[in-house]
């Protein structure tokens, strides 16, 4: 039985500044950190890929089934975020190991030669992102103090 | 009638909270992993 | 006052050598390298020798980054230059924010944020006034979503003044709330919604001494929607903001419902009554320790359910909004001595402050009015060890009040009277059982099917809209229509038109 109320003079000055914010509404990108590489536009991608998030894909286990190329693009493309945090703990889980002078991953090749207080040296695969691509360095010397 | 408001873009029957992926109130979809903030470790900023 | 001669300049090299400093990648990783070295030079420049050189400092650079961003806002990739300009001074703030007195002298830091804080907010509104419909809300909610990150970082030293950095965060968004900077109204949602400032005002801040600060924020919200929202119509810009109000109260359902249960009654105060689902989402959320019965269950014994009885907290003083102190004094000794009677035939001169269709009474004397009332038959009917229930809440004070409510009041005065009861129908709790019997004794006893008519109106208008339904709400309606004694089925008005009466079929389908 209220019907409806007329604006009053200040709610219509009002509704005359809020209309024009209306039209330079602010983006979500606006409240997030700047992305040296990939702002949060959502871009309009061909209807066949999956539009939604997929499902627990900000979990660690859905990350371990990723492969470490894929970790490799989101660790370094993606700085700052939860996602890079998530891919991460998916590469140590893949026994890789972060250097953090050449800011790259190691992993393993095989049980090294030397291992004491210091430091362990022998064969590692690592990625390289200047290259993007894995490589193999034998006889290096992983300081611990350059472990992450 | 209102809206529906399972339509929001909200997993209204996820089982945890929602603020920490809130994509905010002009957002169709919870943010992404890549789309939030976290305080990596400094080592992690190669820029 | 005008800045001293040169002042200007001098500000604006500093400002530019602090963004180069920033800017220099390897300060990202150390940003106290770049820092060190530029206090001095700020110091070198007496820009920290005082208040005032310090306050004009910031305010030119505060100036220079709103018009940096006038001047780029149609620039191709215009946001990543602003916005790289502006991270860089606000993380300047924050760095002298964290680092200004000692690390355990909280007051120096704190008066330093609140200080740029106001500083920003003035720059706003006048820029507002300025700019009217041309002005720029991107600039300003940089500063603010970048600073609050900024402070919110996990350090020991910002831990330790969280508290009183959120409160100066709501001081400053409760002054540029939409009523008092409507171009901002987006950028204002977008802040007070953000997961970290959520994160924290509501779940991290011990004892929730956040929350009454949050609900203020939301009252604020309310209270610049209520106009717009009053007509069913909604403009673009209107709609666009309601439905983000929607997300935001949706994530509060959802992850911080007993928050909403506890501000719900100051939220109906201001959400105009017209606005159905938004009300309804309010009332809907029940604490998460508790289970509740399917309202449909055959046969529910709603006075045998074990948090029937719970008193529900109410986190606002509804008893001191019944004003003025005289007619609380009537109503007090009404309630104790059944007496005078005249008080009775006054109450709704209290109720009424105008003549205007729609406007014509007081929602929150009415509201407050309710509840007291209701609370204190609640205590009368314990303090003879009983409970709500359709003997013990009649023949009492309180029942003539809200009966001489329901029979004295214009259709207009009433529906906002039954709307007062019907907020009350909310999860198992002893102000849910009260107000339900109440609405259905009132109900039962109406002298007339317009008031029988009326209150079907009230619970109908409620269950047609779409989710959520509060869960008082549809145990009441149920008791309505399957209760012989209320002789539902019998009212014309249940038979007025076809659509009705199938929608109260299909009802009392789902709940057989």
């Amino acid at each position: 039985p209220l019907g409806t109320s007329k604006l009053q003079k200040e709610h219509q000055i009002q509704f005359q500044r809020m209309e024009a914010a209306y039209y330079h509404l602010p983006t979500p990108s606006d409240s997030e950190r700047l992305r040296p590489y990939l702002q949060r536009q959502p871009v309009q991608t061909p209807a066949h890929f999956p539009q939604q998030q997929l499902p627990h894909s900000d979990t660690v286990e859905f990350f371990q089934r990723l492969s470490p190329e894929t970790l490799f693009f989101v660790f370094y493309y993606m700085e700052g975020t939860k996602a890079q945090y998530l891919a991460a703990k998916a590469l140590k889980k893949q026994s890789w190991r972060f250097h953090t002078k050449y800011m790259m991953w190691f992993q393993r090749h095989e049980e090294p030669k030397v291992i004491n207080e210091e430091y362990e040296q022998g064969t590692y695969i690592y990625f390289d992102y200047e290259k993007w691509g894995q490589r193999k360095k034998e006889g290096f010397t992983f300081e611990y103090k350059y472990l992450e | 009638m209102g809206q529906d408001l399972m339509a929001l873009g909200l997993n209204l029957t996820a089982s945890d909270n929602l603020y920490p992926s809130f994509g905010g109130p002009f957002a169709d979809a919870p943010a992404r992993p890549q789309d939030i903030d976290y305080s990596v470790p400094p080592e992690y900023l190669i820029n | 006052v005008d800045d001293p001669p040169g002042f200007q300049e001098r500000a604006e090299y500093l400002l530019k050598d602090w963004v180069a400093i920033h800017l220099n990648t390897s300060n990202s990783r150390d940003p106290l390298k770049g820092f060190s070295v530029f206090v001095a030079k700020m110091n070198m420049h007496g820009i920290l020798k005082g208040d005032e050189p310090l306050t004009r400092f910031f305010r030119f650079a505060t100036q220079y980054c709103i018009d940096l961003t006038y001047r780029n806002m149609n620039e191709p990739a215009a946001k990543t230059k602003i916005f790289s300009f502006i991270d860089a001074y606000v993380r300047l703030i924050a760095l002298l924010v964290k680092h200004s007195g000692e690390s355990g002298n909280t007051s120096t830091k704190l008066n330093l944020l609140n200080k740029i804080l106001g500083i920003v907010v003035g720059l706003l509104l006048q820029d507002q006034e300025i700019h009217t419909t041309a002005f720029q809300q991107v600039g300003y909610h940089r500063i603010f979503v970048t600073l609050f990150l900024e402070l919110s970082a996990s350090d020991p030293v910002l831990e330790n003044i969280s508290l009183s950095v959120i409160t100066a965060f709501c001081h400053t968004f409760h002054l540029l709330r939409p009523a008092a900077a409507p171009g901002f109204c987006y950028s204002w949602l977008e802040l007070i919604s953000h997961r970290v400032f959520l994160g924290r005002i509501l779940a991290m801040i011990p004892q929730q001494k956040g929350w009454y600060m949050y609900s203020q924020l939301l009252i604020d919200l309310f209270k610049y929607l209520a106009p717009f929202l009053r007509n069913a119509e909604l403009a673009k810009p209107v709609h666009h903001l309601y439905k983000g109000t929607l997300r935001v109260l949706l994530v509060l359902l959802h992850d911080f419902p007993e928050f909403l249960c506890d501000y719900h009654f100051a939220f109906c105060d201001v959400i105009p009554p017209n606005c159905i689902q938004m009300r309804n989402l309010i009332l809907s959320p029940y604490p998460r320790s508790m289970r509740l019965p399917d309202p449909f269950t055959p046969n529910l014994k709603v006075d045998m359910l074990n948090d029937i009885g719970g008193s529900p907290r109410v986190s606002i003083n509804y008893a001191a909004a019944i004003q003025p102190a005289s007619f609380k004094k009537d109503l007090d000794s009404y309630l104790k001595a059944r007496a005078p009677v005249t008080f009775l035939s006054e109450l709704r001169s209290n109720l009424q402050i105008s003549n205007d269709v729609g406007s014509r009474y007081n929602i929150p004397l009415m509201n407050a009015l309710v509840l007291y009332v209701g609370t204190q038959a609640i205590a009368h009917i314990r303090s003879k060890n009983l409970g709500p229930t359709m003997a013990t809440i009649v023949h009492s004070a309180h029942m003539d009040i809200f009966q001489n409510l329901a029979v004295d009041l214009d259709t207009e005065g009433r529906y906002l009277f039954l709307n007062a009861i019907a907020n009350q129908l909310r999860y198992p709790n002893s102000h849910t059982h009260y107000f339900s019997c109440c609405i259905l004794y009132l109900f039962g006893e109406a002298n007339s099917e317009a008031i029988q008519e009326q209150i079907t109106r009230v619970l109908l208008e409620r269950l047609i809209v779409n989710r959520p339904h509060p869960w008082g709400l549809l145990i009441t309606f149920i008791e309505l229509i399957k209760n012989p004694v209320y002789k539902f089925w019998e009212h014309d008005f249940v038979h007025c038109a076809p659509e009705i009466a199938r929608l109260f079929e299909s009802v009392a389908k789902s709940c057989m």
